[in-house]
C-alpha cells in the first residue's frame, strides 16, 4: 500500500479561502471593529480564534451574521490578525505590534501572543 | 498511515481560485 502526501495542500487550500474572502464569495459574517467592517467566513474565524469558536458554537449566537467587537479593540490589530488567519503571515511593525498582541489576547489566540512576546524580547 | 509507503508530492494539490473571474 502507498499514499501520496501533497506537502503544499494546506497552503493551497488557505490561498483559495483567501481568494474567496477577497472576492466576497460565501462570506457569512461581518465583524465590526470600531465602525470598520470586515467580511469573513465563520469557519475560518472559529478555526483560528478561541473567542470566535465560543461565539459560533453557542446555539444562541451561531446564526448571528454581524458581530460587534469590544470598542477597545483596534481595527488595525484586527486587520493584521484576520490577514494572518487567511495567510499564516503575521505582519509586525513597531507601530502596531502592541495593538496586534492586545487584539490577539482578546481573540484568544494565545500562540500568536506568545510568539509576539518572544519577538519583542529578541528584538529588544 | 503506519506501514504505508508515503510518497511526498511537492507540486500544487488543487485548482487555484482566480483573483477575479
Amino acid at each position: 500500500d502507498s499514499c501520496i502526501q501533497f506537502t503544499r495542500h494546506a497552503s493551497d487550500v488557505l490561498l483559495n479561502l483567501n481568494r474567496l474572502r477577497s472576492r466576497d464569495i460565501l462570506t457569512d459574517v461581518i465583524i465590526v471593529v470600531n465602525r470598520e467592517h470586515f467580511r469573513a467566513h465563520k469557519t475560518v474565524l472559529m478555526a483560528c480564534s478561541g473567542l470566535f469558536y465560543t461565539i459560533f458554537t453557542d446555539q444562541m449566537k451561531c446564526n448571528m451574521n454581524i458581530i460587534n467587537l469590544d470598542p477597545d479593540v483596534s481595527p488595525e490589530g484586527f486587520r493584521v490578525l484576520l490577514d494572518f488567519m487567511y495567510t499564516s503571515r503575521l505582519s509586525l511593525r513597531d507601530s502596531s505590534i502592541m495593538a496586534v498582541m492586545t487584539t490577539a489576547l482578546y481573540l484568544q489566540m494565545e500562540h500568536v501572543v506568545d510568539t509576539c512576546q518572544r519577538f519583542l524580547k529578541t528584538s529588544e | 498511515y503506519e506501514g504505508v509507503t508515503t510518497i511526498k508530492e511537492m507540486g500544487r494539490s488543487i485548482h487555484e481560485i482566480p483573483r477575479q473571474d
